[in-house]
């Protein structure tokens, strides 16, 4: 392809096809776009993040796609914001206020091992591809491996498990290269992690009933985020704490983040509720993620509006 | 590469908290090679779950002795994949 004009967004891609994209966007956006490598995944696979930014020294909005391989409409969705981002700049007046005072983070494929292997090997692989010692079972739930409530219920001890927690807080390289970076980058002030398929918007915590002390906040903003998404074809999304809207999950990603002090964590959960689960025909990408982006704009203007 | 034939995907509608349990004990069936897609958590939310060819009579029998709804949400799991593959393909082709 030569230009991210020619990507056909209403496909779903191979890891190839989205790490080229990545690199034609930073190519294309000079002094706007840049791509950093936070860290490498367990096969060695660099962890690239894209950086939207219009200034130095400014807070940011992060966003990850994909932490679950086979959830793929989440990094198709990814590749779309990626687009929409730069088209929209300087046209959009929110997204420019946004842009000119904070930096937007996206890291499409979190998890490039699990998707390289559900494009080639098992299209229903959800884990890492970190061998487990004394197991014969590979992989560990990347979103039950956050030191957040780490080991309790809600995550399995058992590695042949789809949600194997691992065998410590942060052992999976994919997790602790964005722990890392938060921590370094210490000014995140949203973090939304994308997974797909059950329609739903959700705030911490899972690991524990004892409500987030901006609870009526995160509430509040939650519904004012699925109300936009709702607006564009009326695709109805549940919303609340994680362990109240879906189940007990321990060690999860938000949790984690929410501890850290970023107030505005969210996850969401994506189409589709009852027809195709995860095999999500490619024709409904960009529905998806354009319904998506309305509840991540609501939510990043949240953010700006109310610094913190 | 692990292929899907006749794996169907079961959407389970669970009427009580017993039911919820029955789910639960389940999916702790490891030799039938379950693949729950939503796990039993609450009435309120349905519970999706990849079943394997060789164990569809198993879970089907056990579904149906407790008397537990379900429906078939996807026929041939395979079936979606190739279609899948094919548009993928369609898809470079024309481009």
């Amino acid at each position: 392809l030569r230009s991210t004009e020619d990507y056909n967004y209403a496909n779903y891609h191979t890891l190839n096809e989205i790490n080229s994209f990545i690199d034609m966007l930073v190519q294309e956006n000079p002094g706007f776009v840049s791509k950093i490598v936070i860290g490498k995944s367990y096969e060695g696979r660099p962890l690239n993040v894209l950086k939207f930014s219009t200034g130095a020294n400014r807070p940011g909005l992060w966003i990850d796609t994909g932490i679950h391989s086979r959830e793929w409409v989440t990094q198709a969705s990814g590749t779309w914001f990626a687009k929409k981002i730069v088209t929209d700049y300087r046209r959009d007046a929110e997204l420019t206020d946004i842009l000119n005072k904070y930096d937007i983070f996206l890291e499409i494929v979190t998890n490039p091992d699990g998707f390289q292997f559900t494009h080639t090997t098992n299209r229903m692989w959800r884990k890492t591809r970190k061998p487990n010692s004394g197991s014969s079972c590979i992989g560990v739930d990347p979103n039950r491996n956050w030191d957040a409530g780490f080991g309790g219920a809600g995550a399995s001890s058992t590695p042949c498990s789809e949600t194997y927690r691992g065998p410590s807080a942060n052992s999976e390289p994919e997790v602790k290269a964005i722990v890392d970076f938060v921590k370094s980058h210490g000014k995140i002030k949203a973090f939304v992690s994308i997974h797909s398929y059950s329609q739903m918007l959700l705030y911490p915590y899972g690991y524990t009933q004892t409500p987030c002390k901006d609870q009526a906040e995160l509430h509040e903003l939650a519904r004012k985020a699925v109300t936009a998404l709702s607006s564009l074809y009326n695709t109805q999304y549940r919303f609340g704490s994680i362990i109240n809207t879906i189940y007990q999950a321990s060690g999860g990603t938000i949790d984690w983040t929410y501890n850290q002090g970023i107030k505005y964590s969210y996850t969401f959960e994506l189409r589709d509720t009852g027809r195709y689960g995860f095999i999500l025909p490619a024709n409904q990408i960009i529905p998806t993620a354009q319904e998506t982006w309305l509840a991540l704009m609501a939510i990043m203007k949240h953010t700006k509006d109310n610094p913190y | 590469k692990e292929t899907f034939e006749g794996h169907q995907v079961l959407r389970i509608t669970a009427l009580n908290e017993a039911q919820i349990n029955l789910l639960k004990e389940l999916s702790e069936n490891e030799h039938l090679g379950l693949d729950f897609w939503m796990d039993p958590v609450d009435v309120s939310l349905p519970v999706d779950v990849r079943v394997p060819f060789n164990s569809l009579q198993d879970v089907r029998a056990f579904l149906g002795y407790h008397e537990i709804h379900y429906e078939i949400m996807i026929q041939d799991l395979q079936d979606l994949i190739n279609e899948e593959q094919r548009e993928i393909l369609q898809s470079k082709a024309l481009q």
